[in-house]
């Protein structure tokens, strides 16, 4: 399956032990990248990412260029995994239940959306190329998460360089004292770091925008973050909320409670 | 199994025909996607394609496409469409016509808005099935996220991000013309 981007050059002599050698600062936490440019990382056509989440912290929706797996190293939290096709079926029962008894909703009653995943210390998410996910620290301590990304699978048809399409805030790199180190090398490659990031928004106009999702320019313009100094990993302030199967209860056994009142 | 082989597949199928729309607005236009569910031979050919007609000043809505990359051409009128690659830069911000080509790369995002004339185009995808996800509508990314994630997200109202989600309704892919709160 990986004839696709042709035979990559394996020419190695020493394998070493790699560390992230670059880092992008956020308001609520670090994205720490290894250099998929190193000539391990080439040869196996890979480009792996860690994730350090602080409690209430959101990592804002984004989607790549390349299928991903991801593993929970550290801590707990929800995730939301966009599968393209598949309607907003996440809506709850206990909701439903709530609305024919009349009684006011504190999430909004019309809000559904696709179903989040709890995750913690552990869990290996999958997700396929270009399928949006978010992730948010619901727990204690920081959620660090590994992602590694194949990107010489036949899902990815650009080249192996891994691309990020933020759908939300904006990011300017930061530089670091290890970045340091590794930034004059990467400039004699003729390599540009410090490229501000921005969310796709941010690439069409704003009457383009308003008019397509029906909103005023004024949120149109939010939709940009063009003044968002965030970054990509946020803070919920109380904690984000969301409808989902409380917590304790096993999903399937939910499910099968629910069975006979569907 | 005969009518499975090779020698005795079907080889054309007319995407053109309004009834065969698979996407259809009364104001909006209409779009026919051909993959290899409905032509089978295109399994083999790892392609796909599709047709489209926007109405007047009408949009297609931004999109990308997950698994393939898109070759558009334009049949007929004409179009303002806008390309964002990754890190939010804008590669193409301009004017299609009849008879021009133009390349969207996989995961790069696209919305055309039609001219006064309309709009008509073909697409070729490189994969049998593609996938295209839409930014707006009834399918969107948006619409199936959490209100509390988008208000977060944008730092917006919670009156603005179910906006966000629901203003388009039951529309997808084809947008009418003016409508913005």
């Amino acid at each position: 399956s990986r004839h696709y981007q042709g035979q990559s050059q394996c020419r190695i002599e020493n394998i070493n032990a790699q560390e992230p050698n670059r880092r992008v600062e956020s308001e609520a936490g670090v994205v720490e990248f290894w250099d998929q440019n190193n000539e391990q990382f080439e040869c196996a056509g890979v480009a792996p990412t860690r994730y350090i989440i602080q409690p209430n912290g959101l990592l804002l929706p984004f989607f790549v260029n390349a299928p991903r797996l991801v593993y929970i190293v550290q801590g707990r939290g929800m995730s939301g995994a966009l599968i393209p096709g598949c309607p907003e079926t996440f809506h709850s029962i206990r909701q439903s239940a709530q609305l024919r008894a009349g009684r006011s909703q504190q999430q909004g009653a019309r809000d559904q959306h696709q179903k989040i995943r709890s995750i913690r210390q552990g869990d290996i998410l999958a997700l396929p190329a270009g399928v949006t996910h978010w992730l948010y620290n619901e727990g204690e301590t920081p959620l660090v998460a590994v992602s590694l990304h194949d990107t010489s699978s036949n899902a990815n048809q650009l080249d192996r360089n891994l691309r990020r399409f933020q759908l939300a805030g904006s990011q300017q790199t930061q530089t670091t004292s290890y970045q340091q180190r590794q930034q004059q090398r990467q400039q004699v490659r003729g390599q540009q770091q410090d490229i501000p990031e921005n969310n796709i928004f941010n690439g069409f106009n704003v009457e383009t925008l308003a008019e397509a999702f029906g909103v005023s320019t004024e949120t149109a313009r939010k939709l940009q973050g063009q003044n968002d100094q965030r970054g990509n990993i946020v803070f919920v302030e109380g904690g984000l909320r969301a409808i989902r199967p409380q917590q304790g209860e096993d999903e399937e056994e939910r499910e099968q409670r629910y069975r006979t009142a569907n | 199994g005969v009518e499975e082989t090779i020698c005795s597949m079907r080889l054309k199928q007319n995407i053109a025909n309004p009834t065969r729309a698979d996407i259809y607005s009364e104001k909006g236009g209409r779009i026919t996607t051909l993959n290899s569910q409905k032509l089978p031979i295109l399994n083999f050919l790892q392609m796909s394609a599709e047709r489209g007609v926007l109405y007047q000043n009408a949009l297609h809505a931004p999109h990308w496409h997950s698994n393939a990359h898109s070759v558009i051409y334009v049949t007929r009128g004409s179009c303002r469409c806008q390309i964002v690659g990754n890190q939010g830069r804008q590669v193409f911000d301009g004017q299609l016509n009849q008879g021009q080509m133009l390349v969207v790369p996989q995961n790069f995002a696209v919305v055309k808005q039609a001219g006064n004339e309309g709009f008509e185009w073909v697409s070729f995808k490189t994969n049998d099935n593609a996938m295209a996800i839409p930014l707006v509508g009834k399918t969107s990314v948006l619409r199936a996220m959490p209100v509390d994630v988008l208000m977060n997200a944008y730092q917006i109202s919670r009156e603005e991000a179910q906006r966000l989600k629901y203003n388009r309704q039951e529309e997808t892919m084809v947008l009418t013309p003016g409508s913005r709160s």
